[in-house]
């Protein structure tokens, strides 16, 4: 599985709706200090099932729907898909035949999270499901929040084993 | 299983052998379980010893010197198992611009099986890069997307 | 005393208040008091508001926006009590070029009463020192400094 | 008073002695990953009287005097002076005759610290005096340390208030 795009609408600052080609191998994100880069890195994680406000730089869920900036109401819903392309390695068999297979996360003001496979309604605990098969969580080492780089080195040689356990 | 754990443990390690000295131009670098014995519970140690210096505790390495260590580790594991993307967010701002080159290269070498999704502010990282995606906020308080830029295609 | 804190309190907030917009380009920061009556045990909170944004906890800040507003903070404290020194190691990692810019302008500015003395790899902060101290390890392991290159006096 | 020179021999990889003068208004120290940079920084907090290892970036004492490299063996005594000159602003009275005033930190491997002012043994409680006299502190708001420059803004409220009360 590889992923093949990123669409995100009303989450933080990104409340027109984004979208993001990541088929190349190599994809830079640059723009000034408080644009909106960090964000994705939270709607990402968001999307994989994060339920950890403090894991996504928030106080409160609703802290991740756009608040409204001086011109702007605040939106009342957020809503990040992650597009993966089946390229038929590490595929779960269940999904063998769909081409592409998305991961839906929306979340309106004052209620719980929905969670969507391919625009099927389904619970966390599948989606959870699915990105373990395929080799990706939102606590993944692949993913390295600003300034964590370090994180790793300074950790307990307890904590470092889930490095290797991931890739098991 | 412990049997999986050991033996990927193993290829992590044989890689994180290889990259230390790539990184660091020289040096040496190794993984350590505290406990052979017990594989479901055991820790791991990192061991680095730049080129030059003496053996010395993990913890009294610079900046610099620990986000090299932890980027060796990254991409060790990514050798063992890629996967489906890496999202890597200014993982080269304590970098300077020999390690910052060294870094380059070796993510340069990975994105043949992985994908890399890099934020960064640094130039020298933006060059390697096949798409840049700009974000702005000419509307204070909103992120858009300024533009797409497609490098040429590496010959 | 109360009273000598309170003043001093009033002089860095009426600073802080200057140097945001200055850093930001525009928006407004403040220092509040959580307990006013209690000057002996009261806490500080700073409110940061960047241009067009609406007035958020400073925790959702960008790590950017929270260097600037620490250094806004060093500054303002500076301005009422220059310390015989600043050392300040980096404080340019999380900085894009536009921030740094006006991070160095500030030091400048104040550099005629206080003294500066900034580790970077920034090329920009360079520019701004009298004098360059290169540290290298040409011998592995060792420290020296290799060079001492004083800039041209400012005219 | 201004801090005037910076002189350091045998501590972390200053094997050798280097002296910094200070007397322009903005001085850069550049270098490769490594080479010892924040190890200044580590000096001069301990020479002005920095008693937590954790706070140089040791585990214990013993990791501040220069270990051996390659080529070099260990050596025995690490010594750390900041030679301040006295412009007249901000003396303490009993020290107003001085032109400078050095403060000097020696330590020998497993014995206590030896603190010093211009040349005089001294104890802890003396250079802590005469530090917080001239207005700074090894704790001081004015020293920040890598990757710490936000950590005033994520400090809670009360932790706050010593920036106010060091500059009162
Ligand atoms: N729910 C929200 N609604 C509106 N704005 C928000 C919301 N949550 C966070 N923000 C804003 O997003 C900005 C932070 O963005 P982000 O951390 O992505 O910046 P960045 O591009 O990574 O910057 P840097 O280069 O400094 O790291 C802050 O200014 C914050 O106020
Ligand atoms: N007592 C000691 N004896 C010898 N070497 C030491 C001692 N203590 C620390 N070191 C070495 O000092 C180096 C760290 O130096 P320092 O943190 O100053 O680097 P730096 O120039 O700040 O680098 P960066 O740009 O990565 O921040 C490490 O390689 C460490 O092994
Ligand atoms: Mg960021
Ligand atoms: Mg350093």
């Amino acid at each position: 599985m590889q992923l093949k795009r990123l669409e995100i609408q009303g989450f933080k600052t990104f409340v027109e709706p984004v979208s993001f080609n990541f088929e190349r191998s190599i994809v830079a994100i640059v723009g000034p200090n408080g644009s909106g880069k960090s964000n994705i890195v939270d709607a990402v994680k968001w999307c994989m099932g994060e339920q950890s406000t403090k894991q996504l730089r928030a106080n409160q869920m609703s802290d991740l729907i756009f608040n409204g900036s001086e011109h702007r109401k605040s939106v009342g819903m957020a809503d990040v898909s992650l597009i993966f392309s089946n390229n038929n390695t590490g595929v779960p068999s269940s999904y063998a035949s769909f081409s592409e297979i998305v991961v839906t996360r929306r979340m309106y003001r004052g209620q719980e999270s929905e969670y969507y496979l391919n625009k099927d309604a389904r619970r966390l605990k599948d989606i959870l499901e699915f990105l373990m098969d395929i080799g990706i969580s939102s606590k993944a080492f692949s993913i390295i929040e600003q300034g964590q780089i370090g994180e790793i080195i300074d950790a307990k040689p307890d904590m470092r084993r889930y490095v290797i356990e991931d890739a098991a | 299983s412990r049997k999986l754990f050991r033996e990927t443990f193993d290829r992590i390690n044989e890689n994180f052998k290889k990259v230390i000295p790539k990184l660091f131009d020289g040096g040496k670098g190794e993984l350590i379980l505290t406990d052979e014995q017990d594989l479901l519970e055991s820790g791991m140690e990192i061991v680095i010893q730049p080129p030059g210096k003496r053996l010395q505790n993990i913890s009294l390495l610079s900046g610099g010197e620990k986000a090299l260590s932890a980027v060796a580790l990254l991409m060790s594991v990514f050798m063992v198992r890629p996967s489906p993307f890496a999202l890597l967010d200014e993982i080269d701002a304590p970098l300077d611009d020999s390690s910052v080159a060294k870094l380059n290269g070796l993510i340069k070498e990975l994105a043949a099986n992985s994908q890399f999704i890099l934020i960064t502010h640094n130039k020298k990282t933006i060059e390697i890069a096949d798409v840049i995606y700009g974000i702005t906020m000419e509307e204070p308080g909103v992120s858009r997307i300024i533009s797409v830029k497609l490098q040429k295609e590496a010959v």
